[in-house]
């Protein structure tokens, strides 16, 4: 159970970039401090800039409902995996 | 490719789109597995520099320096780390770590849509001549997001970021996955985002057809490309001991088999498990097979793998039989034994013969390249089939493109199937599938987006929908070869793509960003999933009416639900549906006037205006098409018609009708 727990899974999150707290000069900073806040192992895989306003990580279930929990996070996504056609 | 190129009728027009300057200035960035660098098609003789507004980079990685990039091939770029994530650290041993391409999809969908011309070019002589692109002058960016273990959203979402900051101008993904509303598909939310920015999005259809809801990519905002063959074959003959031919297809290039006819045996008889007819690995026992000619039936592991599965148990050739669920599809493939596909019907016959004759023998005969096939195209079976599972009011696919049997080229690291006792080397693999059709359309796309750079994505799209064709010279609907019979807008979308009409074609049905935010406000998309998918914060006007029915999309879906009265359906109720649409005059002054065909006279399709003047370019007008039908039983499905025209054009639309 407790091997469960610590189990990590990569995950895209959303972010709305409106309500970035005015401490933050970059959007890049305030999802860094984000995942800081709820982790003190994951990194960040990448952010994004374009298509979403957010960044993708690894976390475990707990650190991915306390990540849901803070402001300004729309959504949690498990990353999905895709096919070639 | 070879042949696609004159199947298209591209060479009617070669004097001014390939040639044209305009087509050098366009980028096409491919999703996939990277680039193989050294491919001729990446030759970028006789191209100009490189866009200046080009902002892309050719990424250092294991086998891949800056040197490999060039004026055809302009950027290359590899995105990790979601795969390494998921499932540790990449084998370098087995692939590399750098843009790359170590298995070949990629540098096939990526000169596909763009190569450069290619004198001489075949896969062991097959589908010999001269290979192009569909865009032969424009550029290629090439973003590797697919590794060995699949293609992972986070690295699809950060390809296509790059993609879109890089400055391509069409984005190519001959990739799909589940079906998904649009806010939590990565690629309709990358999609999205690429469109707003003017860049047109293709995607494939999917291959798992011919079943019904089996399509992906369905966003409205992404072009859906379904698979269709050309009238090009390989023919690989196979007789049998009682004198009996059929004619299957292969592209096998080794030794050929004796004149004399050989034992033959049905796998299954030559197996121990139940599955034995399919030629599983580990499934045939050598001494019932060894010197023997093995009927396997398809489906389940790889065409080529079963081949390898014969030879390695010491069959020396392979009958490979459709069954139901590709009927008489034949898809070619460069085996390691000499085999032949052959369509269920004729397997069906080999079969029967195989259990009433005692001492069973065949022989095959390969016959090269034979072109001119006719009826084609034809729907591939593999190719995913409509209604939309997503929005049921959008008709997809869009449209087919050549899909079967497609020379391009591969990559150095794998032989022609892919699989790891292949130790030949092509330059040229043929190939089939959704992505084969897809980078079709994303070059053709760079070349209409070259001689209209004006143009919006949707403005294009609607070009090659409305000027696709859906029957043959004869006035036959195009054939499904699932079923041999006519085909269907679930199965054709609009039709197959008729690039050089789509240069010209009179009327588009446009489409904006605000169009498609109307759009998600028809569907009542909470603000979270607007800003999930469209990363702003919008509220929809409560005092508008949205209707999914008013998006400007340039062909039509209308499920009809069956009206319940006193709890049961009642013959009597009425359905009415009313779509409105936009067409934009981008041709000259012209008055069109509309006309309907529909199969059925159960729908009663009042167009009104029936006529529409244009005096000026970039005019636009409006009209609205009532659909109006009793109830009918569930499951029921009927297709129609609406053509626009001024004598010179047509602007052609399928509707679909689906009664739920």
């Amino acid at each position: 159970e407790e091997q469960l727990k610590m189990e990590k899974t990569t995950y895209i999150v959303h972010m709305a970039k409106s309500q970035m707290p005015a401490t933050f000069d970059e959007h890049a900073h305030w999802y860094a401090s984000s995942l800081e806040s709820v982790s003190d192992s994951a990194e960040m895989l990448y952010t994004y800039d374009n298509v979403i306003h957010g960044f993708s990580t690894r976390l475990t279930d707990q650190e991915a409902k306390s990540l849901e929990g803070l402001p300004g996070i729309l959504a949690i996504l498990p990353q999905v995996r895709y096919e070639l056609h | 490719t070879t042949r696609t190129p004159l199947f298209l009728g591209l060479d009617r027009n070669d004097g001014f789109i390939p040639q044209s300057d305009s087509t050098g200035e366009m980028i096409v960035g491919v999703l996939d597995t990277g680039a193989w660098p050294e491919s001729q098609s990446f030759d970028d003789k006789g191209l100009g520099a490189v866009p200046s507004n080009w902002k892309g980079q050719c990424e250092v990685g294991k086998n891949f320096n800056f040197s490999s990039c060039n004026r055809k091939l302009i950027g290359a770029r590899f995105f990790s780390k979601g795969y390494e994530a998921t499932l540790g650290p990449i084998d370098e041993t087995k692939e590399s770590k750098s843009p790359r391409d170590d298995d070949g999809h990629g540098t096939h969908t990526s000169t596909t849509a763009a190569g450069s011309v290619v004198e001489g070019a075949s896969l062991f002589g097959y589908a010999a001549g001269a290979a192009r692109g569909m865009a032969a002058r424009a550029r290629v960016a090439t973003y590797k997001v697919c590794w060995l273990g699949g293609c992972f959203s986070a690295d699809i979402l950060a390809g296509m970021d790059k993609a879109i900051e890089d400055g391509v101008n069409v984005i190519s993904m001959s990739l799909g996955g589940g079906m998904t509303d649009y806010y939590r598909d990565s690629l309709a939310i990358g999609a999205f985002s690429a469109m707003e920015r003017g860049i047109l999005v293709s995607c494939s259809a999917g291959n798992a057809g011919p079943s019904s809801f089996s399509l992906s990519n369905v966003a409205p905002w992404i072009t859906t490309v379904g698979a269709g063959t050309l009238d090009r074959d390989f023919p690989a003959y196979v007789t049998l001991g009682n004198g009996k031919n059929f004619s299957g297809v292969s592209l096998y290039s080794g030794k050929p088999l004796s004149d004399s006819l050989l034992p033959l045996i049905y796998a299954g008889n030559a197996s121990n498990f139940s599955n034995g007819n399919l030629c599983m690995k580990g499934t045939l026992i050598p001494s019932k097979v060894a010197g023997k000619i093995v009927l396997c039936d398809r489906g389940v592991n790889a065409r080529v793998q079963k081949g390898t599965v014969v030879k390695e148990a010491g069959g020396v050739g392979m009958i490979l039989a459709n069954t139901e669920a590709n009927g008489e599809e034949l898809v070619a493939d460069a085996h390691l034994l000499p085999a032949s596909a052959v369509g269920q019907s004729d397997g069906d016959i080999i079969k029967r013969y195989l259990s009433s004759d005692a001492n069973p023998t065949a022989t095959i005969t390969f016959a090269g390249t034979k072109v001119g096939i006719q009826p084609s195209p034809v729907v591939a079976a593999f190719s995913s089939r409509g209604p939309n599972s997503i929005t049921p009011d959008i008709l997809k696919p869009d449209v087919i493109a050549p899909g079967v049997n497609i020379l391009a080229g591969w990559t150095g690291a794998a032989g022609p199937t892919g699989l790891a006792v292949d130790t030949r080397r092509v330059g040229f693999n043929i190939i089939s599938g959704t992505s084969m059709s897809c980078p079709h359309v994303s070059g053709l796309a760079a070349m209409i987006k070259a001689v209209h750079p004006d143009w919006s994505p949707a403005a294009v799209r609607s070009a090659l929908m409305t000027t696709a064709y859906n029957t043959y010279k004869t006035g036959a609907m195009i054939q499904d070869i699932a079923t041999g019979k006519a085909s269907t807008p679930f199965d054709h979308g609009s039709g197959h793509v008729d690039p050089v009409s789509a240069l010209d074609p009179g009327l588009v049905y446009d489409l904006a960003v605000e169009d498609y935010i109307g759009f998600l406000c028809a569907l009542n998309y909470s603000q979270v999933q607007f800003t999930l998918l469209a990363r702003r914060n919008f509220t929809c006007d409560p005092s508008k009416k949205y209707s999914v029915t008013d998006l400007n999309y340039p062909s039509f879906a209308v499920p009809f639900e069956t009206a319940i009265e006193g709890g049961g359906a009642s013959a009597s109720a009425t359905s009415v549906v009313k779509h409105t649409r936009t067409l934009t005059n981008v041709g000259s002054p012209a008055t069109y006037k509309v006309s309907v065909s529909s199969e059925t006279r159960s729908v009663k399709i009042a167009v009104q205006p029936e006529s529409l003047t244009f005096s000026s370019p970039n005019e636009k007008k409006t009209y609205t098409v009532t659909f109006t039908t009793p109830s009918m039983p569930s499951g029921t499905t009927s297709f129609a018609r609406l053509e626009w025209s001024d004598g010179k054009h047509i602007v052609g639309s399928p509707i679909a009708f689906t009664w739920t």
